[in-house]
């Protein structure tokens, strides 16, 4: 694992509380706004599992923390999209909290459903994301969420031991974190 | 077979691709010496990667020259594969995979600057 530059991190009293909120104008309309939350809820709820830090939706984007949006080609942050496949999302080292998706992607869910080539599963990207979002950069560990690429129709979701080592390092570990309990839940999510 | 450091090898291709970065498959096993026509739109993907400084010019060249070579191979390490230097199979499936736009080292202006674990 690695950090970004200076080993930023969201310095809070405890118990750390981070807001995230969806730019209602910037989202992608083939997949409800419902069904994204619980994605995105999923995704921030691996992190929550092995950090002493929680999330929290708020409707108030301007306020949030952490502001999510789908943005195509170029989108005001100077790092402009560039269409099909290539660049997929990125999101800034702390605490600067804004996380764009490039929204030329065809976003899916399950790969039942999409049976688009160039598919992209939401929920590993945003399992990325947020991984930066929390101070984490690019992992060499090909296994890792925090590894750069991720090919079309793949999904990279479970926190691997390089994941979980760099996040802990930065926030400490969640005191009802054990690696048997994440096993337990890779397990049911799978079964899911 | 040895090239002479300095001879360059022009590989005669097609320029015009369209998919992103698909186009860079044209590039596999280029390495030092060598001068592929578009290599320049490679460097570019590197230099956004964080993997060369943009040159004073701001025209990259298409020659693969020592300073692409390193960059090259700080690309391998980075991303876990064989680090040979050259735009090997390997290589080129990462590079045109779809990846994260985050830089791969967070400063610019030096070719490897993530604090590693």
């Amino acid at each position: 694992f690695a950090y970004f530059y200076g080993k930023p991190r969201w310095v809070r009293q405890a118990p750390v509380v981070l807001t995230y909120a969806f730019s209602q104008n910037n989202m992608i309309s083939y997949i409800s706004l419902n069904v994204t939350r619980t994605v995105f809820k999923r995704a921030f709820s691996r992190w929550e599992q092995v950090i002493p830090v929680s999330f929290m939706e708020i409707e108030d984007y301007p306020s949030a923390d952490i502001r999510i949006g789908f943005y195509y080609g170029h989108h005001g942050d100077g790092q402009p999209f560039d269409g099909v496949l290539g660049v997929l999302a990125h999101a800034f080292s702390p605490e600067n909290g804004r996380f764009h998706l490039d929204a030329s992607e065809t976003w899916a869910l399950d790969f039942e459903t999409v049976k688009s080539r160039v598919a992209v599963d939401l929920e590993s990207v945003a399992t990325h994301e947020i991984g930066h979002v929390l101070g984490l950069a690019h992992s060499s560990v090909k296994e890792a969420v925090m590894y750069p690429s991720l090919s079309p129709r793949s999904k990279k979701v479970d926190l691997k031991i390089d994941d979980i080592n760099g996040v802990q390092a930065l926030y400490g570990s969640n005191p009802n974190f054990t690696f048997s309990s994440l096993l337990a839940s890779e397990k049911s999510s799978n079964k899911g | 077979r040895i090239l002479p450091e300095y001879s360059s090898t022009v590989i005669a291709v097609d320029a015009h691709t369209t998919a992103t970065w698909h186009g860079f498959t044209r590039f596999l096993d280029a390495g030092k010496g060598s001068q592929v026509s578009g290599m320049s739109e490679l460097k570019k993907y590197f230099s956004r990667f964080g993997y060369l400084p943009i040159p004073d010019t701001n025209n990259f060249t298409d020659i693969f020259d020592k300073e692409f070579q390193s960059a090259v191979l700080a690309y391998q390490t980075n991303l876990g594969l064989p680090v040979t230097g050259e735009l090997d199979s390997d290589t080129i499936s990462t590079i045109v995979s779809p990846r994260c736009g985050v830089s791969d080292t967070k400063t610019h202006n030096a070719t490897f600057h993530a604090t590693k674990h």
